[in-house]
């Protein structure tokens, strides 16, 4: 660099090599979490077992696969591509147990304040995995609410019924719901499957970890709307 | 372009891998092991300016000595990424969500004079 005039990295030659690397290691620590929207580095309370992790994985896929070959796509389900160099976020939020009663159960998805505040949602897919007590079919109604953070008005609630008939997997569109609780800032999403009698914990199978419900979301980072003037 | 070797002093990539274990962090990033933070440093001599790299070329040959003799024409000359890929992230959020994402142009591949 010209006499004088301060370069980036000339600045690290000079460094002793232990210095130097400790530097480095700060930058790189301060633009990844920069980068990820984070002031500091998450704190891990309670790390999703192998198992759901895996599970979940191969649900996505085979329903990606699925909705491929259904809509004509071909095999492997190509995700929408996004302009380059926007950043794309795949989010995997699994339930946390809620309240339940004998023909209800509550099923809570945290999402941080700084994917909401940051991303606006392409898709989202509530996955659950019905345990029929036997042959028949099972009504459940399955009703989404955005509480406030104080856990008091309920916004934003919405209900669908369907028909369970067997064991296995089901999906549900929740999509507009996470976009709606993005959009509002607000950071947790309320599950509630209630079923018309007591047939046990309405119909989830919940003591396997691997078939924990589950909510497969994808995003983008919000680009600054650009206002064009002629 | 070129890597930088030992003493190396003209524009080059210097290598620099930044192992997350090492840093407490592999914990809450779940894939990859680490980051490589490669970036670019070196002298970029007048008669370098706007190669990306070394190009060896008789044409780049020629520039070079036009650029040489003609020396209080050209401009400041500097070290510079020309090629960056992102840093695919799988990591664990606050709430303990998994998330994946490509953070662009985080990784330096190439650099150049500009």
């Amino acid at each position: 660099a010209p006499k004088g005039v301060w370069c980036p990295t000339c600045g690290l030659a000079a460094l002793a090599p232990t210095t130097r690397r400790d530097v480095l290691i700060a930058l790189a620590k301060q633009s990844i979490l920069s980068k990820l929207h984070l002031e500091d580095r998450p704190n891990i309370t309670h790390p999703t077992s192998r198992g759901a992790l895996l599970t979940a994985l191969r649900r996505i896929r085979a329903q990606r696969t699925d909705t491929a070959l259904s809509s004509g796509m071909p095999r492997g389900g190509r995700v929408p591509r996004l302009r380059p160099g926007t950043q794309e976020y795949q989010i995997l939020s699994f339930a946390e147990s809620g309240s339940s009663a004998s023909r209800s159960v509550r099923l809570h998805f945290h999402f941080t304040r700084e994917l909401a505040g940051s991303t606006e949602i392409l898709q989202a897919t509530l996955y659950l995995f019905w345990a029929v007590p036997g042959p028949g079919t099972y009504p459940v109604t399955i009703r989404l609410s955005q509480p406030d953070p104080r856990g008091l008005n309920v916004t934003g609630a919405s209900e669908t019924r369907l028909e369970v008939q067997r064991d296995g997997w089901a999906t549900l569109d929740v999509g507009r719901a996470v976009q709606s609780l993005f959009s509002r800032g607000g950071q947790k999403l309320t599950v509630e499957l209630e079923v018309a009698e007591d047939w046990g914990s309405p119909l989830l199978s919940v003591h396997s970890e691997a078939h924990w419900p589950f909510v497969a979301a994808q995003a983008r980072a919000r680009t600054p709307t650009r206002v064009q003037r002629r | 372009s070129i890597d930088c070797s030992g003493d190396s002093r003209m524009c080059c990539r210097k290598e620099f891998f930044v192992d997350f274990k090492e840093i407490g962090w592999e914990d809450w990033i779940i894939q990859p092991e680490g980051y490589h933070m490669n970036y670019c440093a070196g002298l970029c001599p007048l008669h370098m300016a706007g190669i990306p790299g070394l190009a060896a070329s008789f044409h780049t040959a020629v520039l070079n000595l036009i650029k040489a003799n003609n020396a209080d024409a050209a401009v400041d000359s500097c070290c510079v990424p020309t090629r960056r890929r992102p840093l695919s992230l799988l990591y664990y959020d606050r709430d303990s969500n998994i998330v994946k994402t490509d953070i662009p142009d985080m990784i330096v591949d190439a650099c150049g004079c500009t």
